[in-house]
């Protein structure tokens, strides 16, 4: 599954997620990837592209419960995304990571398991690529 | 004025330091690079982030490395289904595909179904029409087949395990999704 979230200059959000899905799947069988809400979400605050066990964030609206939690809960991009990563997902068995990006530029790349693909690149600043945890 | 910010992820999952051969991390590290540096291009050029998020994720579908476009996994029989959405935050609007087997870039007939019809998802046989009624690029589904992938099915199928692609990995090179 690969993903990418951006903030343009003109201070607006966009995601996009496309996936293969999974080894030996049976023919039919979705995953979160396509959903939005589920593995795809963006609005006026904040725009997020999951990867992980499909059917978990699927059942957790993964994406667009990090958007909930930040807008009628309050937390911060962080605060949500680790929620959502560290708690939630992993309640239900799951496992996986994200890409976030607020409206204010705040980014968040949170994951579970021991690494995942990820780069990201601020506006006048060299880009970072990282793939293990404790990079 | 905003600072323009982009993100990419290829997958997560059991990625350990110990169990990646460093020919193959390199290659990683510089997919990610030339695709995340080329994303912070346009957007300094002034496109749009949903203009961006679909380019990037093309460029993420055109690398045989990842798990989405060419490089797919296998399903059970053999055979490639790819899923794919985009959001514009502005708008709200969204487009997505599903189980779609002979577009080439599915990025693309999900950013057409946001922009060209009044639906979000469309699934299968009605996604490709779809697809191909907009002029993108259709081709045979062994088109995203790799060996690695192949080899990944076969551990699979011996070991009777559903594998997300995050664990289709072979040891030494558990791959994630």
């Amino acid at each position: 599954t690969v993903g990418a979230v951006a903030l343009d200059s003109a201070g607006n959000l966009a995601a996009a997620t496309s996936t293969g899905g999974m080894t030996n799947k049976q023919v039919g069988r979705v995953g979160d990837s396509p959903l939005p809400g589920a593995g795809c979400y963006a609005s006026e605050r904040v725009a997020i592209s999951c990867t992980g066990t499909g059917e978990v964030f699927m059942r957790t609206l993964a994406a667009y419960d990090i958007a909930a939690m930040m807008e009628y809960g309050g937390l911060s991009l962080q605060q949500a995304s680790d929620k959502l990563i560290h708690e939630k997902i992993p309640a239900l068995g799951g496992s996986g990571g994200l890409i976030a990006i607020d409206t204010d530029g705040n980014l968040a790349l949170p994951f579970n398991s021991e690494g995942m693909y990820r780069g990201y690149a601020v506006a006048g600043e060299l880009p970072v690529v990282a793939i293990y945890r404790e990079e | 004025m905003a600072r323009a910010t982009i993100a990419i992820h290829g997958g997560a999952g059991a990625i350990a330091r110990a169990s990646m051969d460093a020919d193959k991390e390199l290659l990683y590290r510089q997919a990610l690079l030339q695709i995340v540096a080329s994303a912070q291009a346009l957007l300094a050029a002034g496109s749009s982030a949903l203009d961006v998020v679909t380019e990037a994720v093309r460029q993420l579908e055109a690398c045989p490395l990842f798990n989405a476009g060419v490089g797919a996994v296998f399903t059970h029989e053999g055979t490639h289904e790819l899923d794919a959405s985009v959001m514009d935050g502005r708008t709200r609007e969204a487009g997505a595909v599903a189980g779609v087997r002979r577009v080439r870039h599915p990025v693309l007939a999900a950013r057409s179904v946001l922009e060209n019809s009044p639906h979000v998802l469309f699934i299968g046989q009605g996604a490709e029409s779809f697809a191909e009624k907009q002029g993108l690029e259709m081709v045979s589904n062994d088109f995203f087949s790799t060996p690695e992938r192949r080899t990944q099915l076969e551990h699979a199928l011996n070991t009777q395990q559903t594998l997300l692609d995050h664990d289709g990995g072979l040891p030494p090179d558990r791959k994630f999704g």
